[in-house]
């Protein structure tokens, strides 16, 4: 029989990787709702930014995915980020989930995100579209 | 007996990564 992974619960989450993306954290939407991390769906991140006076959403569009030149941990991902298409890179751990439109969370490497903190997690690819966010108002 | 302990709660916008597009205008 296959071997269960450990439970997350407990255990040490590395540095960069935040406690609220482990399944089961309670994450409270704009209106005052509570949802599970892994029950977000889009719509609850699009009416949460309708609602607040200084977040809007933006789409970023993944354009390109490597290694980290640093670390075999880290990717780089760069985005191409809303209607002006600014090109914005970031370096996350390879588990590190980004919640893409339409699908849900998605990472460079589902299966470690899966193993660490039991969210279910989708292969992070070019093309995709994430939620991200931008202050209102940016002049 | 054990005391409850309170769960966290976390806004929904630190899950989305905050990328603020440099504006070239």
């Amino acid at each position: 029989a296959p071997s269960a992974p450990p439970p997350p619960s407990g255990a040490a989450l590395p540095p960069s990787l935040p406690p609220y993306f482990v399944k089961g954290s309670i994450i409270q939407l704009a209106n005052g709702e509570l949802k599970r991390v892994e029950d977000l769906k889009t719509e609850d991140f699009i009416q949460s930014a309708e609602i607040s006076s200084d977040l809007k959403i933006d789409s970023s569009t993944v354009e390109r995915i490597e290694g980290s030149r640093t670390s075999p941990d880290f990717a780089v991902v760069q985005f191409s980020v809303g209607e002006h298409r600014s090109q914005v890179s970031v370096e996350v751990l390879v588990e590190y989930p980004f919640f893409v439109f339409g699908q849900g969370w998605s990472s460079c490497c589902p299966d470690r995100t899966t193993q660490l903190l039991e969210l279910p997690c989708t292969k992070l690819s070019v093309g995709d579209v994430c939620i991200s966010l931008t202050l209102k108002n940016l002049k | 007996n054990v005391e409850p302990r309170s769960v966290p709660v976390f806004p929904w916008h630190s899950l989305v990564p905050f990328l603020a597009p440099t504006q070239s205008d």
